[in-house]
């Protein structure tokens, strides 16, 4: 038996919006630590892990290990369906093949229910080593979505580097090209507003943008993301989840050929 | 000339 209950519902609406675009189908693990999923996109170039710890949850019974299968495109429509304010409450029975999310709006006088068919996925985990990254960088994520967009409308591709003086977003296309610059600030009024940079050695990659871009859609998740940078490594771009846990984002670079 | 790097050949199926 599972039983989640979800007091900030629209949370689980956002974390839909900002994988539905990059994932079409994947399993949602569910086990005492918490709602978990690990997906590739479909040409295997980006990886998302979501985490939301069983702590964060009212309610949060889950008597064994289950794996469900899902369209993420079909689960954004249900969720479409509750309010932003709305609780959600998703249950499946061991051995079932299928989920229940139920929405109650906050007056508690309006409840529905949406039963989903599961999907029998093969599981594809991918073991993700700590690292110790040459950069990480840590900006206000509305920011980091303005440069991804502005970028996209230059060129298809962008030179993430980090020296000392900041983090330095390049690309080129046909009309020219555009460099972005920003430095570490840490005097703002709202630590959520800094840029603060760490790093123990200049690290510089070149990425897709379209990618970087569908990341961008977990935005309103969080106030800040992290980025995280090695010359050996896919970039990861963490946007924490309050209370709850995260989303990471993985995105293999570029590679001479 | 770059290509696009692929997840499976930094992280292994487990």
């Amino acid at each position: 038996m599972l039983e989640l209950r979800l007091v900030q519902g629209s949370l689980l609406k956002k974390v839909l919006e900002a994988m539905k675009d990059l994932v079409t189908d994947a399993n949602f693990d569910c086990s005492a630590t918490g709602f978990s999923l690990q997906a590739m996109d479909s040409s295997h170039v980006a990886l998302v892990a979501l985490l939301l710890r069983s702590e964060g949850f009212e309610h949060y019974r889950c008597d064994r290990n289950i794996t469900m299968g899902m369209n993420l495109n079909n689960v954004s429509k249900l969720l479409k369906c509750a309010g932003n304010d709305d609780i959600i409450t998703i249950k499946a029975d061991d051995g079932g093949d299928t989920v229940t999310f139920m929405f109650e709006n906050p007056k508690q006088d309006k409840i529905s229910d949406f039963e989903m068919k599961l999907m029998d996925l093969d599981s594809e985990h991918l073991g993700i080593p700590d690292a110790e990254y040459h950069a990480i960088v840590r900006m206000p994520s509305l920011e980091f979505s303005r440069i991804c967009k502005d970028l996209s409308s230059i060129g298809d591709t962008v030179v993430i580097s980090v020296t000392k003086e900041g983090i330095k977003f390049s690309t080129r296309g046909d009309i020219g090209n555009a460099n972005i610059v920003c430095r570490q600030n840490t005097t703002v009024d709202k630590p959520e507003e800094a840029t603060v940079i760490q790093m123990n050695e200049a690290v510089s990659l070149t990425f897709a943008l379209r990618y970087l871009n569908s990341f961008t859609k977990a935005t309103s998740l969080s106030e800040t993301v992290t980025i995280s940078l090695s010359s050996e490594l896919p970039l990861v771009a963490e946007y924490k989840i309050a209370d709850m846990g995260y989303i990471k984002f993985y995105l293999a670079p570029k590679i001479e050929d | 000339d770059t290509k696009q790097g692929k997840i499976l050949s930094f992280f292994k199926k487990i």
